[in-house]
């Protein structure tokens, strides 16, 4: 099947932008 | 008793895998036999998604500023951070010696590669450790089957490009099997 793949830099981004609850 | 695994929250950004943060300390004195080992190892808790994993990570302290004998390691839910582990009994591991003050940034950059599916082995790898030592600190990566020599060159490959070492780093693979022997070697009885 396919693969997640997530660089370092989207993986960072992530943290400074959390999904809204 | 089977623990439920953890889901990924609405909205949220799912991992390839599910991983568990587990945190060790040495008591100073006490010989590192597989009990003890054991005992002092302790589960910090599970996630699913990029989220859940920055929720755990900004709130643990940085391998930089640990103290004593300690390690913070990153596994596959439900593979335990020993040598005795199903998945690990076969694997070994890429060893880095660090000098200090390189563990937190070298650490965080393993596991971001880790969790986002770098590697590019399939299901090989097994979990991450950084070990804050006396006069260095050292971090590593296990995989399942150490007589695979087209996988541990990858990943040496991928923790080069990816930890962006200085050129005169040392990386070292070791089998569990040696690790076991030479841990049995240095106690008194052995």
């Amino acid at each position: 099947g396919t693969r997640i793949i997530y660089d370092r830099k989207f993986l960072l981004e992530c943290r400074r932008s959390p999904v809204a609850k | 008793s089977k623990k439920k695994m953890v889901v990924p929250g609405a909205g949220e950004h799912p991992l390839q895998y599910n991983y568990t943060f587990w945190y060790s300390r040495r008591t100073p004195g006490r010989p590192a036999s597989t009990q003890s080992y054991e005992q002092n190892i302790k589960q910090i808790g599970s996630f699913a998604s990029v989220e859940q994993f920055w929720r755990f990570y900004s709130h643990m302290i940085r391998p930089g500023d640990l103290t004593g004998h300690s390690d913070f390691h990153l596994f596959k839910e439900g593979i335990k951070p020993m040598w005795e582990d199903d998945a690990n009994k076969m694997g070994g591991k890429w060893i880095i010696r660090l000098r200090k003050g390189l563990a937190s940034r070298c650490w965080e950059n393993l596991i971001l590669a880790m969790l986002g599916e770098q590697f590019m082995v399939g299901e090989e790898i097994c979990g991450a450790v950084v070990s804050v030592r006396f006069q260095e600190d050292i971090i590593s990566i296990w995989n399942k089957t150490a007589s695979d020599q087209a996988t541990t060159a990858r990943i040496r490959d991928t923790l080069r490009r990816v930890l962006n070492l200085p050129p005169n780093t040392i990386m070292e693979y070791k089998t569990h099997t040696d690790s076991i022997k030479y841990s049995l070697g240095r106690l008194p009885w052995a």
